[in-house]
């Protein structure tokens, strides 16, 4: 995180604001709403109190604005330059502006309000960007849920480093974004992609493409919005360039960017049964067309042709995958070969020889 | 049509490219763009700065994904000082 230069903050932690005008794009109650959950996100985590004053000026107010709007700082149109926010101060410190060339919404079509009017405040108390690419401060716009949005603990360090921590008992933590080598992360699912290697792990996935020697970090939202975070299994079917995703007893079926249909529909619909609470790996074998789905020590096997789990499964995963004991996290299938991750580990076993043929560390992939 | 040739897309990125420097990492240009090309230049400098700030690999070149990721929407920033 890094806090605005000068370190400018306000001498006092009761603070007031005002909505001097609304976006047509947005009912007033729902900017207001916006509005004030957005400085909630801060006042949860500091001493700091932000109250509504209808009336006469207040240490922050709040504009939908276009283009040139005389502050210097001119808007740009749609996309581009969103919003953006003076550092703490008399005048014009602290105020907010937003540009009404966007489309703002209260959800993920358009530009999120609540997302952005966080982010700014950020900067109307003192932060500046940082360059952690999943803190709320990070300068560029990303698809976050707004429903599940709980403040990154990298924006925490930052609000407190300037104010303090909050007086409740209960001392707030939030997400943190994970590291390429960082040898503790375990992968929720790993899929192939046209291609290209995908690495999930809670609300993020780094992208790897064989072209290029870095992965790239991303949401999993701001490629697929109405897909959830933390997906627990995932696998793609290159015969019907779908990608699939599974958590809980629900799965996604995707192509490309587009969410199918019809989806997410329930696990029960491809056969299993009630026992199975969720899928723990899935991989797709292009030899056979069919679908292995583990589940605990067990694997069953389902006929993408005709669209129904194969007889005689359940069966041991230890039996037919000799060598794989541990619970399977992700599994994907390149050049013949089955990567099983378990853990921080990783298992090169061989469709053809039936055996692991190596060990290795699970993000050997990332170029770790 | 006309397509867009592969010049005019380099032309468009670098415009986009110093349009993005100059409002967020204090590119000085004074109207020119002498400098644009030169590895040492102030604008590979800025490019640098952009690079390692995001993330990507620092090469001070104007490579695809330095230009996507100048594409996406962000934050703006004041102009605090006049």
């Amino acid at each position: 995180y890094s806090i605005t230069p000068g370190r400018p903050v306000w001498d006092n932690t009761d603070l007031t604001y005002r909505i001097l005008n609304y976006t047509p794009d947005m009912a007033q109650a729902d900017v207001d709403r916006a509005i004030e959950k957005a400085f909630k996100v801060w006042s949860d985590v500091t001493p700091l109190k932000f109250t509504r004053i209808y009336d006469g000026p207040s240490d922050i107010e709040i504009a939908f604005e276009t283009g040139d709007h005389g502050d210097n700082s001119p808007f740009d149109g749609p996309d581009g330059l969103l919003a953006h926010a003076f550092q703490p101060g008399k005048g014009i410190g602290g105020d907010t502006h937003f540009d009404d060339d966007e489309k703002w919404s209260k959800g993920t079509n358009g530009y999120n309000l609540f997302l952005v009017a966080a982010h700014e405040f950020g900067h109307s108390l003192g932060l500046s960007h940082s360059d952690d690419p999943g803190a709320l401060m990070f300068p560029n716009y990303s698809n976050d849920d707004p429903n599940t949005f709980h403040l990154p603990q990298d924006d925490i360090n930052a609000i407190q480093d300037l104010y303090g921590p909050t007086t409740n008992a209960v001392k707030p933590t939030g997400p943190t974004t994970p590291t390429i080598c960082d040898s503790k992360i375990i992968f929720d699912a790993i899929i192939t992609l046209r291609g290209e290697i995908m690495f999930f792990t809670d609300r993020f996935f780094w992208r790897k493409h064989p072209q290029t020697p870095q992965a790239e970090l991303n949401f999993i939202k701001s490629f697929w919005s109405s897909l959830p975070t933390g997906i627990e299994a995932a696998y793609e079917n290159p015969e019907t360039d779908q990608i699939l995703f599974f958590k809980g007893s629900k799965y996604w079926a995707l192509s490309g960017y587009e969410v199918l249909y019809g989806y997410p529909k329930s696990i029960y619909q491809l056969g299993f049964p009630k026992t199975v609470k969720k899928i723990d790996a899935a991989v797709y074998i292009e030899e056979t067309q069919k679908t292995y789905f583990f589940v605990g020590d067990k694997y069953w096997s389902y006929d993408e042709e005709r669209k129904v789990l194969d007889k005689d499964f359940p069966r041991e995963i230890a039996e037919d995958f000799p060598g794989i004991t541990q619970k399977v996290h992700a599994v994907f299938q390149k050049n013949g070969f089955l990567y099983f991750f378990s853990g921080q580990r990783q298992y090169e076993f061989s469709i053809t020889s039936k055996k692991v043929m190596r060990l290795m560390k699970n993000n050997s992939w990332l170029g770790c | 049509f006309p397509a867009v040739t592969e010049a005019n897309i380099m032309e468009r990125n670098m415009q986009l490219a110093e349009t993005y420097l100059k409002r967020y990492y204090d590119l000085e240009t004074d109207g020119k763009h002498f400098m644009r090309r030169t590895s040492s230049s102030p604008f590979s400098e800025k490019i640098r700065q952009m690079q390692e700030f995001f993330g990507l690999k620092v090469t001070g070149k104007l490579d695809s994904e330095t230009v996507r990721v100048m594409q996406q929407p962000r934050c703006g920033v004041p102009d605090v000082a006049s």
